[in-house]
């Protein structure tokens, strides 16, 4: 199992929209994948049609060590895809584990214990901040997607990220390595974004994905119908990128 | 001095842009105003032109009671506007407070010592969470601003938000009022934000400011020259659609 988490502190980036959408793809593409949803808003959840009220438990209590990770997998309306919920009590974490020895490592643990499930990919949708949620998916992956939205505050908070990904590389989990760099909400026609583009790739050349995903509604729709942007409209620019985005993670690694 | 909190845990909904320009827009008209980077991002710092690198000392060194308010308050280029800035050390707090006794209260005792400076107004930019810093925020202002993207997320997220809001009113901060809803990156063309949109005004109401901020390019390009939009583009709708907002809250509190 490879599990991808996809992370960037700046609010709003695209990383739920990346991660519902780049799992759903796969899962279309016959790959057995997990959805994980790291942070308390718990949009990942929503924006695959699951009620939070109608959740017996989720990652809180399993990260707390009451539940099994197991246990609190639920299927979706794709076969292929399962999502692991949750829900606004997992604010309380950060406080709660103050403290304890292995706080960083709660995640990694739990996702060792499914090994043996047949996912062939897990993603980790990351709450927009640096703090122990994330550093705990940071720690339990094998590569970090960061979606960027091509605007300067998110540029400018690139470094941020990258600079605490080789923190929990060098302390918490060396073989942590960048999947790559997405740019999401691009629309050609202006200025600002076409200079974050030529920036971006001009400083990290090959790890941003070819695939660009544009600016396009039908993908802010789609979560209001409880469905992955594929089920709601899989003819819209938006799938159309997702999914090319897929087959390059794929034949990235070897797997198309 | 009003303390007004911009805050919403959803990511990337306008709240440093609404911020920086609501702030401005005020000193524009004569306000004596203070907006203070509450995020560790310090996205408020940098777009309004101040290099993290040259900050001696910032909300941090405050709110550890190693440095007084007053003395690490910025001029900016708008002769009534000041800054108070923030930077990534400022994600420490929440874990270096735990037990601390009045661990919510930190800002409020620090802004109750600048009373006499003479500020009409402050504005306290939060980050995308509601977590320490939140809430710290939450708990030393007189109203909250909530800048609501018209999508499904932002939306579904509200709920969570207010029922912050109750919480930090009935056990922290008695005087806490809502001071209203702005609706930001607003696309009349899209049918998702028009019907946001109505629902939010039917079931807020009057707590629904009537300026609505469109999505504007220029907006997201001003801070790329650390200026205000105001200073980078007066003309723009941007720029108006802040500085009619700033006359609406003006005109709500009987200083127009
Ligand atoms: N390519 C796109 N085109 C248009 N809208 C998009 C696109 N990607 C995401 N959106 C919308 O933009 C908003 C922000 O996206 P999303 O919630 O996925 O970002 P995020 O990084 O997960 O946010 P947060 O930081 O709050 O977790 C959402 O309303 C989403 O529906
Ligand atoms: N009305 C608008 N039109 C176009 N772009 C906008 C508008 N308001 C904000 N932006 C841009 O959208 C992005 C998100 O806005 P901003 O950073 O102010 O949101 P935020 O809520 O402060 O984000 P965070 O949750 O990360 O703190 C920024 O790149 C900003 O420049
Ligand atoms: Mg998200
Ligand atoms: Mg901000």
């Amino acid at each position: 199992m490879r599990i991808i988490c996809v992370a960037n502190q700046k609010g709003g980036v695209g990383k739920t929209t990346t991660a519902i959408n780049l799992a759903a793809s796969l899962a279309a593409a016959e790959r057995k994948t997990l959805l994980v949803d790291c942070d308390p808003q718990a949009n990942a959840t929503s924006g695959m049609g699951i009620d939070g009220k109608t959740i017996r438990a989720h990652l809180y209590h399993v990260l707390l060590g009451r539940e099994k990770l197991k246990e609190v997998i639920l299927p979706t309306e794709m076969p292929l895809l399962s999502l692991v919920p949750s829900a606004p009590s997992l604010i309380g974490l950060e406080v709660e584990m103050v403290g304890h020895p292995s706080r960083e490592r709660l995640l990694a643990k739990s996702l060792r214990e499914i090994e043996d499930l047949g996912f062939r990919y897990a993603f980790l949708d990351c709450p927009p901040s640096l703090g122990l949620l994330t550093v705990n998916a940071l720690t339990a992956s094998h590569s970090v997607l960061i979606p960027l939205q091509c605007e300067y505050y998110a540029l400018e908070g690139l470094t941020n990220l990258l600079r605490t990904i080789r923190l929990v590389k060098a302390r918490l989990n060396p073989n942590l390595e960048l999947e790559g760099i997405v740019l999401t909400m691009f629309d050609g026609r202006m200025n600002l974004a076409r200079q974050v583009e030529a920036e971006v790739r001009g400083h990290f050349g090959k790890k941003v994905f070819d695939t660009v995903i544009p600016r396009n509604v039908r993908l802010a729709e789609a979560p209001s119908h409880g469905k992955p942007a594929i089920l709601y409209d899989i003819s819209c620019a938006g799938s159309r990128a997702y999914l090319e985005l897929a087959w390059e993670l794929m034949r990235k690694h070897g797997d198309a």
